[in-house]
């Protein structure tokens, strides 16, 4: 474990439990693509299945459970509890786009052809796509709530992170996983727009606005 | 080894 990653854990579970604060206190789930929380629910359930297979430590262990919980709670809460708020008209992201190609590319590109690593694998390359209903409704709507800008700054400055903590590992003990660094990669580059926005609009309290 | 196959980051 280095801070990289660390950080980079915390500011993920930050994001989760900021969003799910948020659609709990306000009762309402205006603005949030469910569509990306389902996507988010399927990378952990087939990321953590090792959790009862492989113990790592118990920070690991119970992250992993942590994660899992707050992903079907927040999908909970959009789909049944405040579906009235859900906003149908404008998550309209085609999701099976995603998955499809990322199931395919699952089996095709993975370090070892058993169900536990293609699942792992699949989940990896879904994380780095899952966001993109998200940031598609926000172009739609053309803005972001305020609370919704800091849930995707640390939810992109996550995996941001950890490239930083990829690089670390390499240089200190010549670890590197090069499907873990692709997808990284490809997922904090999505974020590179609302970055910029974030960084220019939302620190000087404007509203973030999206290109439409 | 089982070291390696295993995913040690969440």
């Amino acid at each position: 474990m280095n801070v990289f990653r660390l950080v980079g854990d915390l500011s993920h579970l930050l994001a989760i439990i900021m969003l799910l604060k948020k659609i709990w206190s306000s009762r309402s789930c205006a603005g949030i693509s469910g569509k990306s929380q389902l996507l988010f629910a399927l990378v952990f359930t087939t990321r953590y299945l090792d959790l009862f297979t492989s113990f790592i430590s118990v920070y690991n262990t119970s992250m992993k459970v942590i994660y899992i919980l707050c992903a079907y709670a927040t999908v909970y809460l959009i789909y049944v509890k405040f579906k009235a708020t859900y906003d149908h008209n404008h998550d309209t992201f085609r999701a099976e786009f995603l998955v499809v190609p990322v199931g395919g590319l699952a089996f095709l590109v993975n370090h070892d052809f058993t169900p536990l690593e293609i699942l792992w694998t699949f989940s990896i390359y879904l994380e780095s796509v899952a966001i993109m209903p998200q940031l598609f409704m926000i172009s739609k709507t053309g803005e972001a709530e305020s609370i919704t800008s800091h849930y995707l700054f640390c939810l992109g400055g996550y995996r941001a992170l950890y490239i930083i903590n990829w690089l670390y590992r390499f240089y200190s003990e010549g670890f590197f996983d090069l499907i873990a660094i692709v997808a990284g990669c490809v997922q904090t580059i999505l974020y590179c727009d609302f970055f910029y926005l974030y960084i220019t609009k939302v620190i000087y309290g404007q509203k973030l606005s999206l290109p439409a | 080894n089982g070291e390696e196959d295993k995913h040690d980051e969440l």
